[in-house]
């Protein structure tokens, strides 16, 4: 689960190309940014 | 310059050496010859009983610090290879299991099927945080084998994708970040010289390779094929450094002159690039220190299967002392003293092996079962006071069985394919696989020599693999 991640992850919204078109999701990712 | 004949292992073949130019300008081409280096193959890693270290025990090693969030589950974006419908096809996969720098992956859409799975340099290019390729104006094509499963992949992905975990976007640059060397080809260093361990010579870096330099020696022959090391090893200081603690060095009456006056040029190393030494926080308080003639026991630096009882030779400034090894031959020459910093893991005090079920190897010409007890009044000789040693032993997750690739402390040109085989405190026994346990190695669990697996491939190192026939000694 996301709470046993931890702290350092940060949701974003990630862009996808697919064939059948683009869209965006919500996404965590780890905290190595910082 | 051995006491013991220690037979080293030897990779297959040994690349020639550059010859040095006598002023030690950089060789033209790397030292370092891919060519046969070995791959941690899917029979080694899907082994039920393989394990290898984590990233994050080793502090020096790059991206440790933030490797703990490296972990199944995640998803990332990577080509499909041979699944591919088009040549640079890239599709979304799930980490399924990590071993050093190295992960599973599985295609998503595959579910229980394990059969396209694959294993990736995590750091490496061909491996992106979900969305680099939409970045890039690409897109995400499923492979052959599932391509018919669903008519809408679209659907899917955002299924499989929201609240999932992926890599930063800045991941790559932040793992070519970790990985720079704080030194450069050109500067000019002190370090232990290999045939005379008691002395220090000045060399200069010729190469570096994942922070590993290859240094040459000033006045060396021209058929000497130069030292490597870690760029955070004990046995490298910067230009000055024996001058100011009393050690002992071969180098041009210029160096000398300059290291007394102070005029370093733009090439001498400075001290700030260098390791700092720990100090313990009790280290000051205590009221003892080392002194000439105070017995120990201590990794024998010729031979680093062994712990020795050894013999405190000299007391240098900044709490660095000359050690000699009971066991050697004496020679009378001081060539085989080695310098050990006070706080050093690999010196002990008397009756450690003991306590740690550790064989110790007793002084040369010592008869029947070693007691300190009947040494120290034999020798008229005290043991070091146990409150001097620096014995902190953190929860540093090395376990009895992980592989791990470490240097060959006696050749550390050769960074060799590795097990943990004992664990005592902060204290490793490091076995090179194939090769007979007089080859194995004690090593600090801190030590900049030993690294995750999947190191080698990262940095661009030669990796001795494992030896199917190990001779004896």
């Amino acid at each position: 689960s996301i709470a046993s991640v931890g702290q350092k992850w940060e949701q974003k919204q990630v862009q996808i190309k697919t064939l059948e078109g683009e869209f965006s999701v919500t996404m965590w990712s780890s905290g190595v940014d910082e | 310059s051995k006491p013991s004949q220690v037979v080293q292992p030897q990779p297959p073949t040994v690349p020639p050496e550059p010859v040095a130019s006598p002023n030690c300008l950089p060789p033209p081409e790397s030292t370092v010859d891919l060519e046969g280096t070995f791959s941690w193959s899917v029979s080694y890693l899907e082994d039920s009983n393989f394990k290898a270290v984590p990233v994050s025990c080793f502090r020096h090693a790059p991206m440790s610090e933030c490797w703990e969030q490296m972990s199944a589950g995640m998803k990332v974006e990577v080509a499909c290879g041979e699944e591919g419908v088009t040549k640079d096809a890239f599709w979304v996969a799930t980490v399924v299991a990590i071993a050093g720098y190295k992960a599973k992956l599985r295609f998503e859409g595959f579910v229980e099927d394990s059969s396209k799975d694959i294993w990736v340099d995590l750091c490496s290019e061909e491996v992106h945080p979900v969305g680099w390729c939409a970045t890039q104006g690409r897109p995400l094509i499923p492979p052959r084998t599932i391509q018919h499963k669903y008519r809408d992949w679209k659907e899917f992905l955002m299924r499989r994708l929201t609240g999932a975990r992926t890599l930063p976007t800045n991941f790559m640059s932040r793992v070519v970040e970790s990985q720079k060397s704080r030194f450069r080809p050109g500067l000019n260093v002190e370090v232990v010289d290999k045939n005379r361990i008691a002395q220090m010579r000045v060399a200069t870096v010729t190469e570096v390779v994942g922070k590993r330099l290859h240094l040459r020696y000033h006045g060396a022959p021209p058929d000497d094929n130069g030292f490597w090391c870690h760029e955070d090893a004990p046995i490298i200081h910067p230009v000055g450094w024996s001058r100011e603690v009393g050690h002992e060095i071969v180098a041009s009456q210029s160096y000398h002159e300059k290291c007394i006056s102070g005029t370093y040029d733009p090439n001498d190393a400075p001290p700030e690039l260098f390791a700092i030494t720990p100090i313990p926080s009790n280290f000051h308080s205590s009221k003892m220190n080392f002194s000439e003639g105070m017995k120990l026991e201590a990794i024998d630096p010729l031979n680093l299967s062994a712990i020795c009882v050894a013999t405190v030779m000299k007391v240098l400034h900044n709490n660095y002392l000359m050690i000699r090894i009971d066991s050697y031959e004496s020679d009378n020459t001081c060539s085989d003293w080695f310098c050990y910093h006070a706080t050093s893991p690999c010196i002990f005090p008397a009756g450690f092996c003991e306590m740690n079920n550790i064989t110790l190897t007793p002084p040369r010409g010592y008869e029947g079962q070693f007691s300190w007890f009947l040494y120290l009044k034999k020798t008229q000789a005290t043991a070091a006071p146990p409150a001097l040693f620096y014995r902190e032993v953190p929860s540093h997750g090395f376990e009895e069985g992980m592989a791990l690739e470490s240097a060959d402390l006696m050749d550390p040109r050769l960074v060799c394919v590795a097990k943990v085989k004992q664990v005592k405190g902060r204290l490793l026994k490091v076995h090179f696989d194939g090769w007979e346990s007089d080859f194995d190695q004690w090593i600090d669990y801190h030590s900049p020599d030993i690294y995750p697996v999947g190191w080698c491939d990262m940095s661009g190192y030669r990796l001795e693999g494992p030896k199917s026939q190990a001779p004896k000694r």
